[in-house]
């Protein structure tokens, strides 16, 4: 069992790196082990270092930057040890017009190799599906779903 | 492992059965607010054996069967069925497809079920993990819940790495 | 001080029902107190019913009708006991963009009466603006203030 | 009453001096994630007398102070200065203008301002409830917090409704 954990924090902790590379060009991020000789109750510290800035503690991070790294966080676990598909429902609604931007090239990335879920009312994202699902409710107050399988119809959020 | 169709009737705004057909890639669900995109998600974390009522944003448990609307009478069970793609023999059983499913009755009568046959939580449970999807079902990342990552502790992420190992 | 209170109460739950009504075209809100014969102790209920719907417990409302239903608190309070001045960092984020429409009508209609600033990245938000505050990072990665007196500059988030 | 001018010197990312003037009516920030906007908002509750380091996202209120960049060396303090015009004469003294300052030093040290003029805590907070700003202050809105006015006890609703009273 030692040796899955040793691996799967490992590859972790590479890909989240990586990604936090992507996400804040110029920054730094780092998953560091609490405990390395006890990896059945080890924490995992996430340091987030936007760039130009120094390290501080992750509560003085802007509500932009703590959706990043968590996003980060979260792409480098789906990467070390992938699930077959992956839903998210709004997680992108702090970030600004160019964060955005970079959010989207990496969904379009994972959306290659997994099946991905995305609620959202940005219309960036909705620009990356291959299907639009549009949610609405009928006369008498309940949902109904209408697909569109074709990308190019725009619809309303 | 594909996630091939979706049904729900009865499952909290959606009063009449409704399919949902996802594609493989990027599926995107837009509309209104309170339109019931959220309802969705809650409905794919229920059928694969959700247990805590907080996380479907209800009291009890009951919360998620229609309630009724001033022009529909409220029903008496919720049910929903998610339907797998197994072409890639991802879940070590013999078959091409797989379907989940999950019924409640207002009586509190909760019932699973594989492939049309009642089945038990921990089997719907053990098959999906073979997929790749755990208990915690990281993989599902509800509304306003992306900070909670980072506000967690350090134990609570290991669990996270942990749980996909 | 009952008195004060009563009053405070009743005004409060009359802006309460007025203020939904407007964010809720069609739906119902109301605002009861768990102890009426205690009020120096009691509590304060929140019903909202979004039109078309029939009233459930708060916690089912969705991200959307949470928001709104909570400014609809807040502004009733502001409107029953004003307070010289707002601050409201990104309250709007979850509405879609008839709510978000709606939000910005009642913010031009406080803005008459009060000073309000207001942290967004919604371009309907920034067009109810007298003046526009740009913040940015300098070369150095401290913060720094533009201000845009005129509201016909765009100001790109 | 109404805010004129905020002045802020090494309170968190605001390394130099930084004044913004104000205009009545509507105020928009707008900026990228991390530039400082909601940094704005936490000087303006500091300056308010807040004491509570988690309001400000601070685990130690020295988080407050300028900490530096890989350009720029820390200092040793944090100053934020607000001044307001009582032409109104809302606040019951015989001023047009009324400034509120406060300073921390890295020492723990804190003072207090009003006019220039040292003072404590006690006589900031009375003035600022005689204009209609309360101890907690909730005509201040921060980032992510528009929810807790749901998700609180219907007890701490009324206090807000108390507090305004
Ligand atoms: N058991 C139930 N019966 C009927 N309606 C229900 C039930 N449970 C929840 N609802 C309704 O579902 C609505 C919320 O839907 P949901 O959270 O999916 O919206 P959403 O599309 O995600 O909106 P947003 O964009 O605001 O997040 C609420 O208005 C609520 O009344
Ligand atoms: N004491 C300090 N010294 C230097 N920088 C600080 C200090 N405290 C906070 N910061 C920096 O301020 C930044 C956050 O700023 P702020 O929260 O105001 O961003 P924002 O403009 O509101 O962004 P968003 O749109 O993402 O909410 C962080 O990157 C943090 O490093
Ligand atoms: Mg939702
Ligand atoms: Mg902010």
């Amino acid at each position: 069992v030692e040796e899955m954990l040793v691996s799967a924090y490992a590859e972790t902790s590479t890909h989240f790196a990586a990604l936090f590379a992507v996400l804040f060009p110029g920054g730094e991020g780092r998953l560091t082990i609490t405990e390395p000789e006890n990896l059945l109750e080890t924490g995992i510290e996430i340091e987030a270092r936007p760039s130009g800035k120094s390290l501080k503690r992750l509560s003085l991070l802007s509500g932009g930057e703590r959706t990043l790294s968590a996003i980060a966080f979260l792409f480098a676990v789906f990467r070390a040890r992938p699930s077959p598909f992956y839903v998210l429902d709004e997680v992108e609604a702090a970030l600004d017009d160019r964060n955005l931007q970079r959010f989207c090239n990496l969904l379009r990335e994972f959306g290659q190799n997994a099946q991905v879920i995305i609620v959202t009312h940005q219309k960036p994202t909705m620009e990356t599906a291959e299907v639009i699902y549009g949610v609405s409710l009928g006369e008498d107050g309940t949902s109904l779903v209408l697909s569109h399988r074709l990308k190019d119809i725009g619809v309303e959020s | 492992m594909l996630l091939k169709r979706l049904r729900l009737r009865g499952f909290k705004s959606f009063a009449d059965k409704t399919d949902i057909e996802f594609a493989p890639g990027i599926n995107v669900v837009v509309g209104p607010n309170g339109s019931g995109k959220s309802n969705v998600v809650d409905s794919l974390s229920w059928v694969m054996g959700t247990q805590v009522v907080r996380q479907l944003r209800g009291a009890k448990m009951e919360d998620v069967i229609f309630a009724g609307t001033p022009k529909r009478q409220p029903l008496g069970r919720a049910e929903v069925e998610l339907v797998i793609d197994n072409s890639s023999g991802q879940i070590p059983v013999d078959l091409v497809e797989l379907s989940f499913g999950r019924v409640l009755y207002r009586s509190g009568e909760s019932r699973y079920s594989l492939n049309g046959q009642s089945s038990r939580l921990v089997d719907v449970v053990e098959l999906l993990s073979d997929a790749g999807v755990g208990r915690t079902m990281h993989n599902i990342v509800g509304q306003g819940r992306i900070d909670a990552v980072l506000a967690a502790s350090p134990q609570e992420r290991r669990l996270v790495i942990e749980e996909a190992a």
